[in-house]
């Protein structure tokens, strides 16, 4: 058996970050639906620039305003435009990604 | 493609250069420092190689036009890291020049030596995050290097028509780039 000069075994710790990998359990989940930690999902639409609310304050309901933030996701990341939270909109969602948010007016610098 | 709002571009005198360092303070020490740098130069050359813009190396990390640092979780900007997967880096537009990678991921410079299923390829990433700091946001098209995410142990370094077209909007061509390499390495590289 041929054994390779160097490998780097490093321990899989992918559970150190749940946060994107919960968002399976929102598939095919609907508008008008109320689900737990649907607001999660709400603050990862919010951060990358797809859902603009002045109240913080999100909630577990699949509303009409997080349907247009789904929309516009889909939209953006190139997906079949459904307004839903099918599987390939989901997979995208849950895939590591740039943290530079995909509203094209961000800009983190500031003057001094 | 698409542009951060009001476009910004690094405006200097052309032939433009720009100088770039890595912090010796906030990195990772798993992968040496010479191969970093070297997944660095080849990402530089890409963009070069389409544009008349030159990078150059510097070890004044202060003074460099370009800053690339690992940080772990909070590091002051606003965008804390959020630790393995997730995000993986982030940068800013013109002409700020901060690039910052998340130092929690599990970073490789070659999947044959790193086996992790977690494990990101840092040269794609490198690839996308300088492609900010020149000007450009993220783009639709899932092929191309601007796309916003990235699978663990995927590899998306070549740039492609719409990394292209968009950075020679904000800052013209290379004199020596051809629009048919582009494609000729795309044809090979689906044939092969």
């Amino acid at each position: 058996r041929i054994i390779p000069d160097s490998v780097t075994v490093i321990t899989d710790n992918s559970t150190h970050n749940t946060t994107w990998h919960d968002f399976a359990r929102f598939l095919d989940i609907e508008k008008g639906s109320h689900v737990s930690g649907m607001s999660e999902l709400k603050k990862y639409l919010n951060r990358f620039g797809y859902l603009s609310v002045l109240n913080k304050n999100f909630t577990d309901v699949f509303d009409s305003e997080m349907q247009s933030a789904v929309v516009l996701y889909q939209q953006k990341l190139g997906l079949p435009v459904t307004g839903k939270l099918d599987s390939d909109t989901i997979s995208t969602i849950m895939s590591p990604r740039c943290g530079v948010s995909d509203k094209e007016h961000k800009i983190h610098t500031t003057k001094r | 493609y698409s542009y951060f709002y009001g476009k910004p571009r690094w405006v200097r005198l052309s032939p433009l250069t720009l100088t770039y360092a890595f912090s010796k303070s906030n990195t990772i020490d798993y992968i040496s420092l010479s191969d970093i740098k070297d997944v660095f130069k080849r990402s530089f050359s890409r963009w070069s190689s389409v544009i008349p813009v030159n990078f150059t190396e510097t070890e004044e990390y202060e003074l460099a036009n370009i800053r690339i640092s690992f940080y772990s979780g909070d590091h002051g900007d606003g965008q804390p890291f959020d630790g393995v997967l997730g995000v993986l880096a982030h940068s800013f537009s013109p002409e700020n020049g901060r690039l910052h990678l998340d130092a929690r991921e599990t970073w490789a410079v070659d999947f044959k030596a790193v086996k992790s299923k977690v494990a990101v390829d840092l040269e794609s990433v490198a690839t996308h995050e300088i492609g900010h700091i020149l000007g450009l946001a993220h783009t639709s098209v899932k092929e191309a290097v601007m796309y916003p995410s990235l699978s663990p142990r995927a590899k998306k370094v070549d740039l492609k028509v719409d990394d292209v077209e968009g950075i020679q909007e904000l800052y013209g061509s290379n004199p020596n780039f051809k629009f048919s390499s582009l494609l000729e390495s795309a044809n090979s590289s689906n044939h092969g």
